[in-house]
């Protein structure tokens, strides 16, 4: 998965990438005091490309504790949980599904949105893959707009960034490789060498993208994200994050 | 030639020979066209009366008929019903009669034809007749009756399953103790089926050396589709469009049950024993949060609990036990025993017992009509209506022939619900426990169709207080595609807490490409099944119009329509003539159960097209076509100016 983070204040584009295993669910947004839990399960693709198997996120879900309420989406389905109720739709409907402060937003192959009283929103996007394609394997991306009020003890590795740590980006030189220019970035007391590159907005279109200029941190996130990549690995799909 | 054709010695014994028989049968789209034949020969050195009986389902239209006595052809002509008789009176066909008659023992009508035929006189007949199929449990039944009366020469039976939706199971069950083991043939693909069934004489024969025939049955293909989208399929050709609505995956809705049962002297015996047995089933069928209790009456009426109790063991075995204890006994006192429930539910109501999100219902079971109490059916309908909160649904169970069943049909279509006829015999507990099965799982409630453009008009009723599980709800109308290139439909229902609003737009034209492929697809699928749901559903309305001059407007309209669309329903009726015009026949539908048994399990209502609720935001309509699915990834290397960093 590609993580892009926005920091508004900054006004810059934070990217870095979790390389993991299949099957691992990562914690995303962890936010006890908000009753708010999004988390995603890493699915491998078909073989690996180049010796190297490509990890996706494969399934999210989304638990919104005062509510009482999961939802899971998978590349197939999405399913709804309250009490003890269960409702399915799949990606092939175009619905949106109230339930008290929940609205669920389908549409048809291309995204869900969750919003949660109107006043929060998060967005899944289908990337639907062909079929038949030898390595390619269906997968899921998240949007988490920077407006949403989560507590400030909110942690996971989109979750932690809610509130927007300060960064100072400077002596922008040219890299190892002339076409990708290299920065020192100041964050969380250290400095980290940081490389400008472009990831994608798949908002626009699912295919191609949109390309996000964004300064790059190597090894997964380290030092800008608390902890190591490891810390956000969680038992179950629901867990919330115990942070060591 | 008659003889020795097939190789099959037929007996001279049969002097009249039934040279071929054949049914062919397609469903395009839940909207079953089918064809009856039989040629017949007199070989007999004297006149003989021959016959055409074949059976039809109730509910099912007649659209055509002919008949070719030794070269002279009959057509038959819907006419409105007193002009028919009219001219049927005008010029009785000598030594011919036709006829519709009610079965009272299944849910079929007789259609009859008898002709005097003169010595050596071939005659043949044709019948057509159109239904609409209704998905039950789960699944649609297409039934044919096979009532040939005799061996034939051709047994040819050829039924055509067209389903755009995909088929997602088909079988022919064994109706014949297996008689016909391996005679039915069936060919299945994605979206189509073909079965045929066409014994040899041999194979018909009642045993080796019988003479008679065992093919006296039914051939019963049994199916249901593939459902891809809970919105359901909108189906756009011709100038029509049908929307098939079935969503699965839910959790059914709790439900409040109140069973009201007849146990009046005229119950005593089968009746009792076969509702007893079904009231047993349907008790352990019960959800834990279901709540329920029993209402029998007699000329006075007893509750097995004052209140509704939650459906645990202990209650189900007490209420099992509570209800094998009756002795039918007395009058009926139909009126006070719907108040009491009505009371009860409305009690637990406002004092707060049921769940919110609960649907609530009463099914009453009763064989006749009121002797004590309230006698006037209207009174009794008044009352009813006046007390019963509007989300409660009555649904009606009418044993047995001496009940009003159309007085059933209006109490029950009135206050959201439907009757439903159960035919007292042995049978009589299981058609109990099917009619319940279909309603004991409510999956939605309020349920509203919404054709938002005006390229849609004369839309089918429209909205629906319960959508149960294993059922399908079928809104049609017409539709110009001169106003609008495209057809989208907006479903908003409820389930439970969950508030719920579904879209779907018709894929405009795979429909036409798909039917172009395929002969024995109806083209005219979409009108019929349109004009099927409109007439059935005036027909009900007609039952509950409230003034005279309403009631009028309605018939008219019915009228009209069967006329157009050239079916036979209680206001017409087929004249069936020669060329000359001299010599004619009269089909009418029989007097009773006038808006009798479309099959459908629900009655609706046609609303508007209504604003959607505030918190709903519908996806534009697209102008342009939407992208295929499945179409590979282009995998591109990435262009040089694209700077990419390690692990991307």
């Amino acid at each position: 998965p590609h993580f892009i983070i926005y920091l508004p204040k900054s006004q810059e584009n934070i990217c870095f990438n979790i390389d993991s295993e299949p099957g691992k669910i990562l914690n995303l947004v962890s936010d006890p005091e908000s009753g708010i839990l999004v988390n995603g399960q890493l699915v491998g693709a078909k073989k690996p490309k180049n010796e190297k198997l490509s990890t996706y996120f494969g399934k999210l879900g989304f638990y919104f504790q005062h509510e009482d309420m999961k939802i899971e989406i998978s590349t197939e389905t999405i399913t709804m949980s309250r009490d003890s109720r269960t409702s399915i739709l799949s990606w092939s409907d175009t619905a949106q599904v109230l339930s008290q402060r929940v609205l669920v937003s389908v549409k048809r192959e291309k995204t869900v949105t969750i919003t949660l009283d109107k006043e929060m929103s998060f967005s899944v996007l289908l990337h639907r893959v062909w079929k038949k394609h030898p390595t390619n394997v269906d997968f899921l991306g998240i949007y988490i707009p920077p407006t949403n009020k989560f507590s400030t003890n909110a942690h996971g590795l989109i979750g932690q960034f809610m509130h927007e740590p300060k960064i100072r980006i400077f002596n922008e030189r040219p890299g190892k490789d002339p076409e990708k220019p290299e920065a020192s970035m100041e964050v969380k007391g250290q400095n980290l060498v940081v490389t400008r590159g472009l990831q994608k907005d798949y908002r626009t279109d699912t295919v191609l993208g949109t390309d996000v200029p964004c300064w790059f941190v190597h090894n997964s996130g380290k030092g800008f994200i608390d902890g190591h990549y490891k810390n956000y690995f969680v038992p179950q799909l629901y867990s919330f994050l115990k942070w060591p | 030639s008659v003889s020795g054709e097939s190789g099959e010695a037929m007996e001279d014994v049969d002097q009249v020979t039934l040279y071929s028989y054949k049914v062919q049968s397609t469903v395009t789209s839940r909207m079953a066209t089918t064809m009856i034949q039989s040629k017949v020969v007199n070989n007999s050195p004297q006149p003989q009366n021959v016959v055409f009986d074949v059976q039809i389902p109730k509910g099912a239209f007649i659209s055509n008929f002919s008949m070719t006595v030794d070269g002279t052809t009959f057509t038959g002509s819907i006419k409105e019903k007193t002009f028919g008789r009219a001219l049927y009176s005008q010029a009785k066909a000598k030594g011919k009669t036709a006829g519709l008659v009610r079965s009272r023992a299944l849910d079929m009508e007789n259609f009859k034809t008898e002709v005097n035929a003169l010595p050596g006189a071939k005659v043949q007949f044709e019948l057509h007749y159109q239904e609409a199929k209704w998905r039950k449990l789960g699944s649609y039944e297409h039934r044919l009756h096979l009532q040939p009366g005799r061996l034939a020469r051709h047994l040819e039976v050829d039924v055509w399953i067209i389903e755009p939706q995909g088929l997602k199971f088909l079988h022919v069950p064994d109706t014949s103790d297996g008689h016909f083991d391996g005679v039915p043939v069936i060919s299945k693909g994605h979206q189509k089926a073909h079965v045929s069934f066409k014994p040899t004489v041999a194979q018909q024969r009642k045993c080796s050396n019988c003479s008679e025939t065992a093919v006296d049955g039914e051939l019963v293909v049994v199916y249901d589709v593939h459902r891809e989208e809970k919105a359901g399929e909108l189906e756009v050709f011709n100038g029509y469009f049908v929307h098939f609505f079935a969503p699965e995956n839910m959790d059914p809705i709790p439900k409040n049950i109140l069973f009201v049962i007849d146990v009046s002297g005229s119950m005593w015996g089968v009746k009792m024993k076969q509702t007893v047995e079904a009231m047993k089933t349907i008790l352990d069928d019960l959800r834990t949060d279901d709540q329920f209790s029993v209402v029998d009456f007699n000329h006075n009426v007893r509750t097995w609990r004052n209140d509704l109790v939650s459906a645990t063991k202990t209650q189900i075995t007490d209420a099992k036990e509570y209800i094998e204890k009756i002795q039918p006994s007395g009058g009926t006192n139909i009126n006070e025993a719907l108040l009491r429930a009505i009371f009860i539910l409305n009690e637990a109501n406002n004092l707060g017992l049921l769940d919110p999100n609960s649907v609530s219902l009463i099914i009453l079971v009763s064989d006749g009509d009121p002797t004590v109490g309230e006698l006037k059916l209207s009174k009794i309908q008044k009352n009813v209506k006046q007390n019963i909160q509007d989300n409660i649904s009555l649904f009606s169970l009418g044993i047995g022939f001496d009940v009003d069943y159309d007085f059933l049909k209006r109490l029950s279509n009135d206050n959201r619900g439907i009757a439903q006829r159960i035919y007292g015999n042995q049978d009589t507990s299981t058609q109990l426990k099917k009619f319940y099965n279909q309603v004991s799982t409510p999956l939605l409630q309020d349920v509203q169709f919404n054709y938002p453009h005006t390229s849609v008009t004369d839309v089918t009723q429209n909205s629906f207080h319960n959508y149960f599980g294993g059922s399908e709800i079928v809104v049609a109308g017409k539709f110009d595609p001169k106003k609008s290139e495209q057809l989208k439909s907006i479903i908003t229902a409820t389930s439970a807490n969950t508030e719920l609003v579904l879209e779907t737009l018709a894929q405009m034209d795979d429909l036409e490409d798909f039917l172009s492929k395929d002969k024995h697809a109806d083209p005219d699928f979409t009108r019929k099944l349109w004009a099927y749901l409109t007439i059935n559903q005036l027909l009900a309305e007609r039952s509950l119009a409230p003034t005279a001059a309403a009631k009028r407007k309605i018939t008219k309209t019915i009228l009209q329509m069967s006329l157009e669309h050239h079916v036979v329903t209680p206001l017409t009726a087929m004249v069936i003539e020669n060329e000359a015009g001299d010599e004619r026949m009269l089909a009418d539908a029989p007097p009773q159960d006038h808006s009798c048994c479309s099959g459908a399990l629900y009655y609706g209502s046609k609303i508007a097209p209504s604003s959607l609720p505030s918190w709903v935001s519908p996806s534009p309509t697209p102008k342009t076509p939407m992208p295929a699915i499945g179409a590979p990834v282009i995998e591109t290397t990435p262009p040089p100016h694209v700077m990419r960093v390690e692990n991307d």
